[in-house]
């Protein structure tokens, strides 16, 4: 699998570290794809990197890569953002992957071997859900928002009604709420803000996990959130170019 | 008081 920049690899990482220590990629002609759940099973992460994000991309049979991310971490630190990166993995030796770098300006290349671990894979089965709300925005809106009222206190609401999307979180000290309607003047699609919804609904999360959720804004203009009542919630990046997605599923706080 | 939920009481392992 060879992917034009690395740093889409960097940005993944990124994106799981904080939840995820080690996980099973799961590599068929589809392309390579993961789901984990945090410690607590709180959060459930999923990423697809689809063929297409791939500058050539072959898997003649499927594979499982039990990938440690502290030391896949260190190697990708190794990897400028723009060198390309291919991974190998034999079927005859399924110990290790190696990765390879390449700078075409510089004429340089460096190789890596990672050892593979064996993962006891959960998985998990996500009804498909018939959302109440839907809210598509920008991604650095988002995280902004979530970045700045994390800071004032740990729960982060969540409201959908007429007036538009709040965002709300109270502290000790202080409370603060955002608020975001629908945008109208807006030319740019990954500039807009839209929200549907059935019924106006509210709903709590755990601001410090929330945050986390915001990495994968590196990945992606724009964020879709779902929710339900008395339902994680999904929070969706789509990559460009049909590349793939990170989805995260944060189980909501209950009375 | 909100108490935090977890992913299992929604969704079911496979």
């Amino acid at each position: 699998a060879r992917l034009p920049r690395s740093a889409v690899l960097k940005k993944i990482l990124d994106s799981v570290k904080d939840l995820v220590k080690e996980t099973n990629w799961d590599c068929n002609e589809e392309g390579m794809s993961m789901q984990a759940l945090d410690t607590g099973r709180i959060v459930l992460v999923e990423v697809m990197l689809r063929e297409a994000a791939f500058e050539s991309y072959a898997c003649e049979v499927p594979m499982t890569l039990g990938i440690d991310m502290e030391p896949f971490g260190k190697v990708l630190r190794c990897a400028g953002g723009d060198e390309k990166v291919t991974i190998k993995a034999s079927r005859n030796d399924q110990d290790h992957i190696e990765l390879v770098f390449e700078n075409e300006e510089k004429e340089r290349m460096s190789a890596f071997e990672l050892k593979l671990m064996d993962i006891d894979g959960e998985h998990m089965a996500v009804p498909d859900a018939e959302w109440g709300a839907e809210i598509s925005m920008p991604s650095s809106e988002f995280k902004k928002i979530v970045m700045d009222l994390a800071e004032i206190g740990s729960d982060l609401t969540i409201a959908v009604s007429k007036l538009g999307v709040t965002f709300t979180a109270q502290g000790n000290n202080c409370k603060g709420s955002m608020v975001l309607q629908p945008s109208t003047a807006v030319d740019k699609k990954s500039e807009q803000v839209a929200i549907s919804f059935t019924e106006p609904l509210e709903m709590t999360f755990a601001a410090p996990y929330m945050k986390m959720i915001t990495k994968a804004a590196a990945l992606s203009s724009t964020v879709t959130l779902s929710l339900d009542e008395a339902c994680p919630i999904c929070v969706r990046y789509e990559m460009e170019d049909n590349a793939g997605h990170i989805k995260y599923y944060l189980a909501p706080k209950e009375d | 008081m909100l108490v935090q939920g977890v992913l299992a009481e929604f969704f079911y392992y496979t």
